[in-house]
């Protein structure tokens, strides 16, 4: 998390930290034998991880001091119309891992909501992602152990694919902007998801609950200006998400 | 050799002088020896006679004999003045034989060809009850009552008297022995006649056990006492009862002791008079009634049927227990009770209690829990309310769900929608929330 702040316990009771071979990525519990996370954390190279190497760790916010026994996954279920073999293609980057065992819910672990059929992304509103991913701290990028977060808005489609487009004229292998990804952070950068935060959640809250809206996907580097990060539009896939869950 | 058996006497039978109805031959010499069963005389009809006459039949003759006595010597024929015809009556024979001798002489009659005689016999009953006492002195054939039956007779004695194994002769009865029947009569011999002297009888009530025996005097009660102050004494006759585990008591005088309860299935009697004095006997009826069994007793939480004031021996009553409640007795729940009142005036089974009835540990409820809103151990009507773990689950549908402890032991829901309630996971709302007061 780029301009961030390091995370209140039970604050964001349902991020996760996934870790697979030493690569952090994020996640969010959606139920209590489930976990949403994007699909390029448990797909390498077009393929997915054996569900032995990924570990799971919940109700923390310092990697340090409670890190416990991972909880292990019984099965991975990556969206069927994910296709990144040569990473320039994040349509569909969702995924759900089934846990071997429930988890009872506390102040330290708590589902994230999951969006209303229709739910709308309002430009600007404002919503808050975290992870356990880089973070910058006197303008160097470094990994950080303690979980952050940081308040996004969200960006209109338009705005967003424009930065995108402008950047592909510099840039090879940038990736495209799809209905099923929107984007959040501020045009003056200094904000924003970074690497290791992927999978992790953007939520936006309303009527008193925070909604999963976003799971942190891709981005033109960190926090610079002109850039926003790309997030999966959660709400396009509550079909495959629920039909998911009831078939496991 | 063999002795053949006796041939069956008959009851009836015809016989015929030779030849007949063809003239009879002279110098004959026919015997017929007829019988009937024992108890049983005969009677012979002649049908026909017609022999040769002569005064006092000395020719040809026809003669009846029993146990070598004449009983007539007949000849000549129907309505004619000479000879000796027996007519068309039945002559009897005095027993169960008859003898018949037809004799003729060595010449016949030129003119008229006799035929001789046929006749017919038969059994016929001896009233042998009417008979003439014999005088060899053995007394009469019954001593009291004769009683003629159809080729024998049966003696009998007055009330108070029984036969003698000699089958004729009666002699004083106790009407004594053991009387197991549930109500009866007693007298005393010859009763309502003075006994003989020396009576010595026993007679003994005997009922199951369960009934207990009533003797009710009626009618005469006299047994020769002497009147003390303390009240008659009974020296010389008396009648004894005697019950078991108690004194027997001696009874006399002449006031009857009306009805005496023994509170026993078993009583005896002892009647004793001497071979002095009078005493004109008493008579009794006795009846019994069925031993008591205690008041069972109202039962807490369950009730007693049926609902009777007083109950007896072989009574039997039923034991329930109100809704919600179940029977226990020695610790173990039973489905149903009854027990039957015994001889010994107790039930044969102690009654059993009725418990409340519990419907056990309520189903858990994960990421939840049960809390007791009335009554407690899970016992009837017990209501409970299920609640989950707040903030981080609510119940499905978001109402109370209640449940009460139900007479079939089942916790049931107060509402019939719910089938079972179920946490659900909060979402979406932390118990900390991030605020930013700088601006």
């Amino acid at each position: 998390i780029i301009g961030g702040s390091e995370t209140p316990d039970y604050a964001i009771p349902w991020q996760v930290l996934l870790s697979r071979n030493g690569q952090r990525g994020g996640g969010m519990v959606i139920g209590d034998r489930w976990i949403m996370t994007a699909a390029h954390v448990v797909v390498v190279m077009g393929n997915p991880v054996s569900k032995e190497t990924i570990r799971i760790y919940m109700g923390l916010t310092d990697v340090n001091i409670r890190l416990g026994s991972p909880v292990l996954a019984s099965s991975v279920h990556v969206h069927p119309e994910y296709n990144n073999s040569n990473s320039v293609n994040f349509n569909h980057d969702i995924a759900l891992i089934k846990m071997q065992d429930s988890v009872t819910f506390s102040s330290s672990i708590m589902p994230i909501c999951l969006p209303a059929a229709g739910a709308t992304y309002i430009n600007g509103m404002m919503g808050l992602v975290s992870g356990f991913g880089i973070t910058e701290i006197d303008d160097r990028r470094i990994l950080t152990n303690k979980m952050n977060y940081v308040h996004l808005p969200v960006v209109t489609q338009e705005t967003c694919s424009n930065s995108i487009t402008l950047l592909k004229r510099t840039r090879n292998g940038v990736p495209s902007l799809t209905e099923n990804m929107f984007c959040a952070g501020v045009p003056e950068g200094g904000k924003d998801s970074c690497q290791g935060d992927s999978g992790g959640p953007y939520s936006l809250r309303e009527d008193g609950r925070f909604w999963a809206a976003g799971i942190v996907s891709w981005g033109i580097d960190c926090g610079k200006q002109g850039t926003y990060g790309v997030y999966t539009r959660v709400a396009n896939y509550i079909d495959w998400i629920n039909k998911t869950m009831q078939e496991n | 050799c063999r002795r053949l058996p006796d041939p069956e006497p008959l009851m009836h039978g015809a016989v015929q002088s030779p030849q007949y109805p063809q003239p009879y031959s002279p110098n004959l010499q026919e015997q017929w020896d007829l019988s009937v069963p024992e108890g049983y005389q005969i009677q012979i009809t002649f049908t026909h006679l017609d022999i040769e006459a002569s005064t006092g039949c000395y020719y040809d003759a026809l003669t009846l004999l029993y146990d070598a006595k004449i009983l007539g010597k007949f000849c000549g024929q129907e309505n004619s003045a000479d000879g000796h015809h027996p007519g068309s009556q039945p002559i009897p024979s005095p027993g169960n034989r008859l003898t018949l001798i037809f004799q003729t002489d060595d010449n016949n009659p030129e003119r008229h060809q006799n035929v001789g005689f046929s006749a017919q016999y038969q059994a016929t009953d001896v009233d042998e009850c009417s008979a003439p006492e014999p005088r060899d002195g053995s007394g009469p054939l019954c001593s009291q009552i004769c009683l003629n039956t159809v080729g024998s007779y049966l003696c009998a004695c007055h009330h108070g008297y029984e036969l003698r194994p000699d089958q004729r002769s009666c002699v004083l009865s106790c009407g004594g022995g053991i009387f197991d029947e549930l109500e009866g009569h007693l007298f005393s011999p010859g009763y309502p006649s003075p006994p003989p002297y020396a009576v010595s009888c026993q007679y003994i009530i005997s009922v199951e056990p369960g009934f207990t025996v009533t003797l009710n005097f009626t009618d005469i009660f006299h047994i020769e006492s002497t009147d003390t102050v303390q009240g008659p004494n009974c020296p010389h006759h008396w009648l004894q009862m005697t019950i078991p585990d108690r004194e027997p008591i001696k009874l006399c005088g002449g006031k009857s002791p009306g009805q005496i309860v023994t509170n026993s299935n078993t009583v005896r009697l002892d009647y004793h008079t001497d071979d002095e004095g009078l005493s004109q006997g008493w008579s009794l009826d006795y009846s019994t009634h069925r031993v008591k069994c205690p008041f069972p007793g109202n039962m807490a939480n369950g009730r007693v049927t049926p609902i009777l004031t007083e109950y007896f021996y072989r009574d039997y009553i039923f034991v329930r227990c109100d809704q919600g409640y179940k029977l226990m007795m020695d610790g173990q729940e039973i489905e149903a009770f009854s027990t039957m009142c015994q001889s010994d005036e107790k039930w044969h089974l102690t009654l059993p209690k009725c418990h409340i009835i519990d419907c056990r540990e309520p189903e858990p409820l994960l990421n939840g829990g049960v809390t007791f809103l009335s009554g407690f151990q899970n016992q009837y009507r017990s209501v409970v309310q299920y609640h989950c773990n707040e903030p981080f689950y609510t119940l499905l549908g978001g109402i109370n769900v209640v449940f009460t402890c139900e007479a079939d032991r089942k916790w049931r829901p107060n509402n019939d929608i719910i089938v079972s309630p179920t946490c659900i996971p909060v979402c979406g709302q932390p118990t900390k929330l991030i605020y930013a007061y700088q601006r």
